[in-house]
């Protein structure tokens, strides 16, 4: 089963279009694996991206590097997964 | 059973197809289930019939989760399927829909991935079929409709995302939904729902031509947000598809309202990106309390204005 340990989910907002174009960049980059959860479309709407561990540092870096705002919306999705499961689990022994 | 089953709770793919038995078996014949198709993976495909009777009477088409990792669309469907047995003969808006109308939902319209997303991958949107030339698995269903298929808005490479598929309705999902409803050929209204990110769209998504019904469109959209918003303040943007998101080719509701269904819709339920498509368990009832009457918005308007 994939985990997602360390895996983070960052909200970005883009003022222009060469800021826009550059996050779309991002789909094209495979090996950064980053997983679009809303995808860019025009500026000043949100794009939330799903970064694996090992590229949030870098991801982040280029952001910044290019005055891209940002948030971390999720600082470990494997946490919250944990939580869904554990709530799954306890409601199957839940007496109806 | 469906009386004492727990809807305040995600389930696996098994769960709810049990609990669909158990659904149709008590609500006393006004619910019955249709095999559609099969998936790429050879599991079922059902749909849930609300019928009082009537033949090939003019009908509502509602699917939940094309987009596996949606976890929140098919948890709402259990939801509101169950309300609509229980309000029916109670509640005018219901039981003079039903007296009218049929009701299709489609409570799982991807099992294969939902499936995957249960046992592999909890992130994973598309469905799970194999194509000639590409390792890479699935294709996005909602980009796989006959609506400018392969345009702007979707992507060839097949391990994207929003990857658009080989050719159109190359996924048997959603084969399954277009001969489905091409041969009832009686359906006024069609609803795609996922989430998140709390919108309401209309056609179209892959032009920024307006639909020729976008002012009636657009009322409509007001008066369903405005409802669901009174539920419990969650407040949604709506509009054509183009201009409230982005541009998207293949869009299942872009195919139907090019097929002659007036009031196509989809939604995007709760909620804004503070945990996307992780949304918490307790949040489920109280995203379908208000899904309900967004809906029944829409669905009381339909039913008031044939065409």
């Amino acid at each position: 089963q994939k985990t997602f340990i360390g895996d983070q989910v960052l909200r970005i907002t883009v003022n222009n279009e060469e800021q826009l174009a550059l996050v779309s960049s991002l789909q094209e980059q495979e090996h950064l694996n980053i997983d679009f959860w809303l995808e860019p479309s025009k500026p000043l709407l949100p794009i939330d991206i799903q970064v694996p561990r090992e590229h949030v540092q870098s991801v982040k870096a280029l952001l910044e590097f290019n005055g891209v705002s940002y948030s971390t919306l999720i600082e470990d999705l494997q946490a919250l997964m944990d939580e869904e499961e554990k709530e799954m689990v306890l409601s199957h022994h839940k007496e109806r | 059973n469906s009386q004492t089953f727990n809807y305040a709770s995600y389930h696996t793919l098994d769960e709810i197809y049990t609990w669909m038995d158990s659904f149709v078996a008590s609500s006393s014949g006004l619910v019955s289930k249709l095999q559609i198709g099969t998936t790429f993976e050879n599991r079922p495909i059902y749909v849930l019939r609300f019928s009082t009777g009537g033949v090939n009477r003019p009908a509502i088409w509602i699917n939940f989760g094309i987009h596996a990792r949606e976890w929140i669309s098919p948890a709402t469907s259990l939801w509101f399927a169950n309300k609509l047995v229980s309000e029916y003969g109670k509640d005018s808006s219901v039981s003079s829909l039903l007296n009218t109308m049929d009701l299709y939902l489609e409570i799982v319209t991807n099992p294969d991935g939902y499936s995957f997303t249960h046992t592999n991958n909890r992130m994973w949107r598309k469905t799970r079929s194999n194509h000639a030339g590409t390792s890479c698995k699935g294709v996005d269903p909602n980009r796989n409709f006959d609506a400018n298929f392969g345009g702007p808005g979707a992507s060839g490479n097949a391990c994207s995302s929003t990857y658009y598929g080989p050719y159109v309705n190359s996924e048997k999902e959603v084969k399954a939904i277009v001969d489905f409803v091409t041969n009832h050929g009686n359906f006024k209204s069609f609803i795609d729902v996922h989430s998140y990110s709390q919108l309401l769209m209309f056609p179209y998504g892959y032009t920024s031509t307006k639909p020729k019904d976008y002012n009636e469109l657009m009322e409509l959209s007001k008066k369903s947000i405005t409802a669901l918003a009174s539920v419990h303040g969650t407040k949604y943007r709506y509009g054509p598809i183009l201009t409230t998101i982005y541009q998207s080719s293949g869009s299942s509701i872009d195919w139907a309202y090019d097929q002659g269904i007036k009031y196509a819709f989809c939604f995007e339920l709760r909620d804004t990106g503070r945990y996307g498509f992780i949304l918490p368990a307790n949040q489920i009832i109280a995203t379908a309390e208000e899904t309900y009457v967004g809906l029944m918005e829409i669905l009381d308007h339909v039913r008031l204005n044939p065409y």
